[in-house]
């Protein structure tokens, strides 16, 4: 039984679902330009989406059939690990004229990963 | 990283992944530098230099605005209500300060005139301007009590002044003639107060950076309906008191945080305002 709950584990652990990253600006050598935020919370998406599909895995109908194809031939990869939703920031920085400008920018936090 | 937005070292380690020639790396690389700038909406890397002023404006602005900021930052005191509503719209909101080179004071007994120029040609063609406030900063006049009910009935004397914002839309015939120029927000407003002033300048600005106007600027007008009656000292402590040139300002140190701006509210037609993301994240 020990053995199969750390097997489960394992096996949850390597599945698809989204990770820490902090974005640090300094990073990069934007902090020189970029007046804030310093740097943000990215976060990425990774892991594996192995047959079957959990449910929670946000697969599409798509993807859970490249799946079910995946199991009879390897030859077809699986379901990618992928961003399914996605929040915008706030920037506030200095442009090359050193105007100060706040914008929103699309599509810049992971909020949530799927198989797709 | 000095030149572009991809750090040297992310540079390096492509080109020396051996996958590509160098032509093809370089090709690649700066392929994607373009993409990255043009995320940002930028030409070219930005290189601020030690000079450039962060308006505290702004940093209000990002902080009620910014989605990973203090939920409880309101609005700031001094926004305008229009300011408001239209950043509720925009998702970029520009800061400028005026040409200094450019300017134009004039002081007449009781009326002081500046003329302002803003260079608007960073905002990119795309970007709709849904909004403009001109700020402008002004000092308590010190030894002007707040009025009393009997002084808020006398007409404008006495502890109040009258700003006037012009957008100038002809130069005179003549170099001693007045530019041709038109009332875009008026207030009056008390002595007793240190603030900063928001007039909408909408109209103009809209015009301008639609291409169906030329920006020749804006014009203020502070009137001190009073001041005729007043001894000189007093008289000139009252003048420079609205922050409307360096050389009405006798704090240089505070000057860059106190000059006037102009803040411009946009929509480049990506994506959602920076208020609804807030809203929608809360």
């Amino acid at each position: 039984a020990a053995l199969r709950k750390q097997r489960r584990k394992q096996q949850h652990k390597a599945s698809c679902k989204r990770h820490a990253l902090y974005v640090d600006f300094s990073d990069v050598g934007w902090n020189e330009w970029i007046v804030a935020p310093p740097g943000y919370h990215a976060f990425y998406c990774h892991g594996e989406c192995p047959f079957p599909l959990a449910d929670h895995l946000n697969s599409t109908n798509h993807a859970i059939v490249q799946t079910l194809v995946n199991s009879v031939n390897s030859n077809i990869p699986r379901a990618c690990c992928v961003p399914t939703d996605l929040s915008p920031i706030s920037l506030l920085y200095l442009d090359e004229y050193e105007k100060v400008i706040l914008k929103n920018y699309q599509d810049m936090v992971v909020e949530g990963c799927g198989c797709r | 990283g000095a030149t572009g937005l991809i750090p040297e070292v992310g540079r390096r380690k492509y080109s020396e992944s051996g996958k590509q020639t160098p032509e093809q790396s370089e090709s690649f690389l700066n392929e994607f530098e373009l993409r990255l700038l043009n995320m940002f909406g930028l030409r070219r890397r930005p290189t601020p230099s030690k000079q450039a002023v962060v308006p505290q404006y702004m940093v209000d602005l990002y902080r009620m605005h910014s989605a990973n900021g203090d939920h409880s930052t309101k609005r700031p005191k001094s926004m305008g209500k229009h300011a408001d509503r239209a950043a509720s719209k925009a998702n970029t909101i520009r800061s400028f300060h005026h040409e200094e080179s450019m300017e134009a004071l004039a002081s007449l007994k009781g009326k002081t005139t500046q003329q302002f120029y803003f260079n608007l040609t960073s905002i990119p063609d795309e970007e709709l301007i849904t909004s403009a406030e001109l700020r402008i900063y002004r000092d308590q006049v010190m030894g002007a009590a707040a009025p009393n009910n009997s002084s808020r009935n006398s007409s404008t004397a006495g502890g109040f002044h009258r700003i006037n914002i012009y957008e100038i839309f002809g130069v005179p015939a003549t170099h001693s003639g007045e530019p041709l120029a038109r009332l875009l927000d008026t207030r009056l407003v008390q002595d007793s107060l240190s603030r900063w002033e928001s007039f909408d300048v909408s109209p103009a600005v809209s015009q301008w950076t639609s291409g169906k106007g030329h920006n020749h600027g804006f014009m203020v007008e502070v009137l001190h309906p009073e001041e005729g009656e007043m001894d000189g000292e007093h008289a000139q402590r009252r003048s420079r008191h609205v922050r409307v040139s360096r050389s009405l300002h006798q704090d240089q140190d505070s000057w860059p945080q106190a000059r006037p701006l102009l803040v411009t509210y946009g929509h480049d037609g990506r994506g959602d305002s920076v208020l609804h993301t807030r809203e929608k994240r809360q």
